[in-house]
């Protein structure tokens, strides 16, 4: 553990947990990309799939079912509670077309060929780009609502930083982890163009609004 | 390298 990948970690629960509070409070799904939150939710039961047979520490244990309860709790907020509120005709993005690619890529790239590292590349691939449901959602309305930046922001944060922690870990550790430093400077890049939006809107108090 | 077992990141 070092500050960069703690730092992370923080970044990523104060985005599920900005995500949670504003659907709970406002009692609305509105600008939230159903499909992204449920690509969320692959992504952490495959990757977490280990929590049956293999424990790190007590944070890394809590931290798995953390994500996996959020997750599950956002997806059945959107689409169960709060269904009336959910903006599903702007939400289009074909899933099919993030899932099929990181399948493939994870029975190209993995570290070795059990159903579990295969189940943990392909969670890896995916969360790359999970959030491109949401963006083309953003993109489709045009704008997004200040909370959603703000979870926007951190989830992409979130990578961006474990990346400083990758490259902190390769120096101080020798450790790396092709796979997922490759994914996650991916999945950095996509944020890249909201982050700059992000910066130049939001932080000087206006709202986010995409130009057509 | 990586141990494959030891995914030990979020």
């Amino acid at each position: 553990m070092n500050l960069f990948r703690l730092m992370g970690d923080v970044s990523h629960v104060l985005a599920v947990f900005i995500l949670l509070a504003k659907i709970w409070r406002t009692r609305s799904a509105a600008g939230i990309s159903g499909r992204s939150q449920i690509l969320f939710t692959i992504v952490y039961l495959a990757r977490y799939m280990d929590l049956f047979f293999s424990f790190i520490s007590l944070y890394n244990t809590v931290m798995k079912l953390l994500f996996i309860s959020a997750s599950c709790a956002t997806v059945y907020l959107i689409y169960f509670k709060f269904r009336a509120t959910y903006d599903g005709n702007h939400d289009t993005f074909r899933i099919e077309f993030v899932l099929v690619p990181s399948l493939l890529l994870a029975f190209i790239f993995h570290y070795s060929m059990s159903f579990f590292e295969l189940a943990w590349s392909f969670s890896i691939f995916l969360e790359a780009v999970a959030i491109l449901p949401q963006l083309f959602m953003v993109t489709k309305t045009g704008e997004a609502e200040n909370i959603t930046s703000h979870y926007l922001f951190a989830l992409g944060s979130y990578r961006a930083l474990y990346i400083l922690n990758w490259i902190y870990r390769y120096y101080t550790e020798g450790h790396f982890d092709p796979i997922a430093v490759c994914a996650g400077i991916v999945q950095t890049i996509l944020y890249c163009d909201f982050f700059y939006l992000y910066v130049t809107k939001v932080l000087q108090g206006r709202k986010l609004q995409v130009l057509p | 390298a990586i141990d494959p077992a030891a995914h030990d990141e979020l």
